[in-house]
């Protein structure tokens, strides 16, 4: 038996927000520990690793691990018809072939449950080495959505740019070229909104605009965001989800050819 | 020109 129960269903569906731009599907891996999600979208370019610990919950029960295929469309329409402030629980026998999802609302006078098919997905599962990462930057979520959707309007990749005084964003194409170049924050009054880089060595990378873009889907998610980089390996976009845990996306770098 | 890399190069299938 299954069941994990959310006071504020806005969390997932905020998580739904944040994947279903890269994926069709996904299977949500449950265990005692939590819900895992891991998985690359159909180009094998990007990466989704979601981490919700089960003590993020109001109620979490997990006898056996059970692996809930899902296909994100029809859980969007389903989360749909929950309000923001609706109390979640979502349920599932051991081996079952569906999930139900049930909403109350805050005085429990509308009570909805919503039955969904499961599907069986082949899983490939990727094992992500430990890497120490040359530049740790962490910067308001919002920003960061800011400059990947002004840059997109200039050409098809961003070159990202940390140094210790602080990292460049640029881009270029048929209209010009563009530059945003964002500086440690000296003082804030609130931690939200600072800049920060923890840099071992300069690195400069280049990314897809595309898939950057499709990460701040998951802005809603958190005030910051941290984006990890080291030449020549994924650059890691990293949002944390309150008391629950994080979703991290991997995105492949473009080389010279 | 920019060749886009692909992620099952960086890591292992498990």
């Amino acid at each position: 038996m299954f069941e994990a129960r959310l006071v504020q269903c806005s969390m997932l569906k905020k998580v739904l927000e944040a994947i279903k731009e890269l994926l069709n599907e996904a299977t949500f891996d449950c265990s005692d520990a939590g819900i895992q999600l891991q998985a690359m979208d159909n180009s094998h370019v990007s990466l989704v690793s979601l981490n919700l610990r089960s003590d993020g919950f109001d109620k979490y029960r997990c006898d056996r691990n059970l692996s809930m295929g899902i296909n994100l469309a029809s859980m969007t329409k389903i989360m749909k018809c929950a309000g923001n402030d609706d109390v979640l629980t979502i349920k599932a026998q051991d081996n079952a072939d569906n999930v139900m999802f049930m909403f109350e609302s805050q005085n429990q006078e509308k009570v909805s449950d919503y039955d969904m098919k499961l599907i069986n997905l082949d899983q490939e599962h990727l094992g992500i080495p430990e890497t120490d990462y040359s530049c740790i930057i962490k910067m308001p979520s919002g920003e960061f959505a800011r400059i990947c959707r002004d840059l997109s309007q200039f050409g098809e990749s961003v070159v990202i740019s940390c140094t210790k005084e602080g990292v460049k964003f640029s881009a270029a194409g048929d209209v010009g070229a563009a530059n945003i170049k964002l500086a440690q924050t000296a003082n804030v009054d609130k931690e939200e909104e600072a800049v920060t880089i923890e840099m071992q060595e300069p690195v400069t990378l280049t990314f897809a605009c595309r898939y950057l873009n499709s990460f701040t889907k998951a802005t809603a998610l958190s005030p910051q965001v941290q984006l990890s980089m080291s030449a020549d390996v994924p650059l890691v976009v990293e949002y944390k989800i309150g008391d629950f845990g994080h979703i991290r996306y991997y995105l492949a770098p473009k080389i010279e050819e | 020109m920019l060749r886009q890399c692909l992620l099952t190069g960086f890591f292992m299938n498990i």
